[in-house]
């Protein structure tokens, strides 16, 4: 799971935009 | 599945598309065939226009987005350096939309979490070259929403190995524009790549697999409908994902290469996650 975080949270994160 | 729920899938797909893609087919196409009057794109096709450009590009950057330093690098050799990182912040980006048009398909979301997270992982890649398609000539390429066209000469002009980065996808991107796909084919076709069963590391296979023949069932008929005299176009639409694997895969070895030999380069960490262990 944390080998993909910033994708988890994208899919996660309904439309909020992620710190990318 | 009837006819009527294909449609309704297919409308469903293409308002997620435009909704999620600012730059569409049909847009962008209008930029490069001159149709846009006043509006047309500043042309980069040398290091004297790529300057100039390049303060218009930094300019657009998206708000939470950290600027380069542009005195980290200097000089010639750094210009492509810097080009590159403000191709990564859009990738980034680009990622981002591809995701929520992702979950906009019906029943994406319902999918185990970590085999949503794979889907996107080896999709990704592929769904971003098959959009650069519709932003290319044979001549060159819109970048920056499309406000810049950049020449395929100017990219080939560039240091190794960014000057081979880009040609395999103007060789792809040619041949599949004859195909001559709308907004509404490509949302389709973007769905069934995503929803490709056979992605190394999937864990529950069959609901994907299911997922992805309806929309396949949905494109067969949204192709008859929409491009009646093109013979053949739905296999042939199809032959195009084992080219794209080709592609995905040469692309991750160069930036693996550039990864080695670029010190001063940083792959920016949502591009990192993807490419890390991808083929």
């Amino acid at each position: 799971k944390e080998k993909h975080k910033i994708l988890h949270q994208l899919l996660q994160n309904s439309t909020s935009p992620v710190d990318l | 599945p009837e006819a009527a729920d294909l449609r309704a899938l297919s409308r469903h797909l293409y308002e997620a598309y435009l909704k999620y893609f600012p730059l569409t087919k049909a847009k962008a196409r209008a930029i490069l065939s001159g149709k846009t009057g006043d509006n047309a794109p500043f042309v980069i096709h040398d290091m004297k226009s790529l300057m100039e450009g390049e303060q218009f590009i930094n300019c657009k950057q998206l708000p939470n987005q950290e600027h380069q330093p542009q005195t980290s690098h200097s000089g010639m050799d750094a210009v492509e350096l810097r080009f590159f990182q403000s191709c990564q912040s859009r990738s980034a980006e680009a990622v981002r939309e591809v995701t929520e048009f992702a979950k906009s398909i019906p029943g994406f979301i319902d999918l185990d979490l970590n085999d949503q997270v794979t889907l996107l992982k080896y999709g990704v890649i592929e769904v971003l070259i098959i959009m650069m398609a519709p932003l290319m000539n044979k001549d060159g390429t819109l970048i920056s929403y499309g406000q810049i066209f950049m020449t395929r000469e100017f990219l080939k002009s560039l240091r190794k190995p960014f000057c081979q980065m880009m040609e395999p996808k103007f060789e792809f991107s040619v041949k599949f524009n004859v195909l001559e796909l709308d907004d509404s084919d490509m949302a389709l076709f973007l769905a069934v790549i995503i929803l490709s069963g056979d992605r190394p590391g999937l864990m529950n296979v069959k609901p994907i697999e299911q997922l992805q023949e309806t929309v396949l069932h949905s494109l067969e008929l949204q192709l008859k409908l929409n491009h009646p005299d093109s013979l053949q176009l739905f296999a042939k639409l199809l032959q195009k994902m084992t080219d794209l694997r080709q592609i995905v895969t040469d692309h991750v070895h160069l930036i693996q290469l550039l990864k080695k030999t670029e010190i001063d380069m940083c792959l920016h960490p949502l591009l990192q996650e993807i490419m890390k262990d991808l083929y």
